[in-house]
């Protein structure tokens, strides 16, 4: 087996495109946002601006944890804070052209990768489930 | 490289051991699962019953979903409903004997795969995360 093959291999291949990624505005409030987060059934999506640039992560745990009280968890506090507020601004990114061994090390400790191209547009996403499923496919052959 | 090496390992050595594992029983209430999820920080967790035996998995999404209503997420109701009634029952199940080959496929639509003993008692779970970083260190051999 030939390692190099796919750790050489492009990313681009195995993205999820943006125009299927579910995500949010980076001017959204939490009530809005963790609606959008609960319908698509995802636990994490981007933050976006209008330019489609990436500002961030949101998750359904980062949502929750700023709501928690001393007694329980205060719902009526989500629609006075903002997407803003809350997400994870320190997040791992990937260029387009980059290759899958990047991508590989970098979903060893993230569930999902942002891409983005050189103007620091948002691309697409790379998932653990895309690079597992081609990992298994490889290590088949 | 030899690929029969990694995937005839046993899963064993890459569990998490039940005792490291956040979860929930069969008969708590989705207001206190709910706590549960937002302070350990995970989207999902085993529920086991007090003899330790496996009967699904919790997760965020599927708590939430479970409240939306037309208008709203009602999280007044989290108190009303249990998590018999939300879990998700049909999850894979491997046994602690069962090789990595065998966790990959499953590893490929599920974050993470819960483990049990021949008396189905939960063992522990083997995640995306530790085969990841199994195949990282094989690949770059
Ligand atoms: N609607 C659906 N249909 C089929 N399978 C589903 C699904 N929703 C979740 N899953 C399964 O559950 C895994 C974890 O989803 P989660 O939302 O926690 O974590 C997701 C989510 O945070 C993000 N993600 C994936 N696809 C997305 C999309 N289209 N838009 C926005 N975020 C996405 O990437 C993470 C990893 O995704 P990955 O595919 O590796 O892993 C997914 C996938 O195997
Ligand atoms: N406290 C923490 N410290 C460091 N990294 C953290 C972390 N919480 C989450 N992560 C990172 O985020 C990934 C997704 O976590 P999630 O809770 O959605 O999804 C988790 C969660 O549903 C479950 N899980 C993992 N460890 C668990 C534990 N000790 N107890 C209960 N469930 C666990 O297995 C899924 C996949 O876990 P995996 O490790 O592959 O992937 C984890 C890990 O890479």
């Amino acid at each position: 087996l030939d390692s190099s093959e796919i750790l050489d291999s492009e990313i681009r291949g195995l993205l999820i495109p943006s125009e299927r990624v579910a995500h949010v505005q980076i001017s959204n409030n939490l009530e809005h946002a963790l609606l959008v987060l609960t319908k698509t059934g995802y636990t994490a999506i981007p933050v976006l601006d209008p330019q489609y640039k990436l500002h961030g992560l949101l998750s359904t745990p980062a949502v929750l944890d700023s709501i928690l009280g001393l007694q329980r968890i205060e719902f009526e506090q989500l629609e006075n804070k903002k997407v803003l507020e809350v997400m994870n601004k320190e997040i791992p990114r990937l260029q387009i052209t980059e290759k899958l061994k990047r991508g590989l090390e970098l979903l060893i400790d993230h569930p999902f990768v942002c891409v983005e191209n050189e103007e620091g547009i948002f691309e697409g996403i790379l998932t653990r489930r895309a690079v597992l499923k081609k990992l298994n496919q490889y290590i088949h052959q």
